[in-house]
């Protein structure tokens, strides 16, 4: 008799479960209504099998947006996780969309459920990718914007993930700051 | 510890055959 190795027929467990939601900009519906839920995973082989199924994001329409966020936390400001927390933000230029988004918001994927962030993995709630026709964003949301050391520490791996530039500036800012801003950019919290 | 996954082992698992 054969003896199968557990290597091929056991998943890979991944650290947490993961949401993916959905959100398609239709001005007749609030914007909560727009956000959906298409599927949650926590297999290396189970994340695959949905990323390889939806649409890449170069393909979707301006103002629709996909999140990864951890089970049970909201990809939204409101939500407890989030609250007081802020975001890594990657603004692409109109060039970027061919050349970079999919690949960006690829490797941000996998800088989640790989857990790329060693121990302060855990500040970790999500991710965000944004279609716009003035310009895609993606962005890294963590828990607390306030917590200099996590957030220092996830910016530097994932510039290095991404494989931006040292000398483009990326920005991190509080979601307190980006509801309350008058103008369109909100300032940095760190750099 | 975490349970951590580098890139080059993710990107493995990509175009495997599903697990049943």
């Amino acid at each position: 008799q054969k003896v199968v190795s557990p290597e091929s027929y056991i998943k890979h467990p991944l650290q947490n479960k993961w949401a993916l939601w959905f959100f398609k900009n239709d001005k007749s519906k609030t914007w909560q209504a727009n956000l959906r839920l298409i599927s949650k995973f926590d297999t290396v082989e189970d994340f695959w099998a949905l990323y390889n199924h939806i649409q890449l994001s170069s393909n979707l329409m301006s103002g629709c947006d996909y999140s990864l966020f951890k089970d049970g936390i909201e990809p939204m400001w409101e939500d407890e996780q989030n609250r007081r927390g802020g975001r890594w933000l990657i603004t692409l230029s109109k060039q970027q969309r061919k050349a970079d988004l999919d690949r960006f918001w690829l490797e941000t994927l996998l800088c989640l459920v790989g857990e790329a962030f060693d121990d302060h993995s855990d500040d970790v709630c999500g991710a965000v990718i944004n279609i716009r026709a003035k310009g895609d964003k993606i962005a890294i949301w963590t828990t607390d914007y306030e917590n200099k050391e996590a957030i220092t520490h996830i910016g530097r791996v994932y510039k290095e993930r991404l494989g931006v530039p040292p000398k483009v500036i990326i920005g991190y800012q509080s979601h307190a700051d980006t509801a309350t801003k008058s103008g369109s950019t909100t300032k940095n919290k760190f750099v | 510890g975490k349970r951590q996954y580098d890139r080059d082992f993710l990107l493995g698992f990509q175009f495997m055959p599903a697990c049943v």
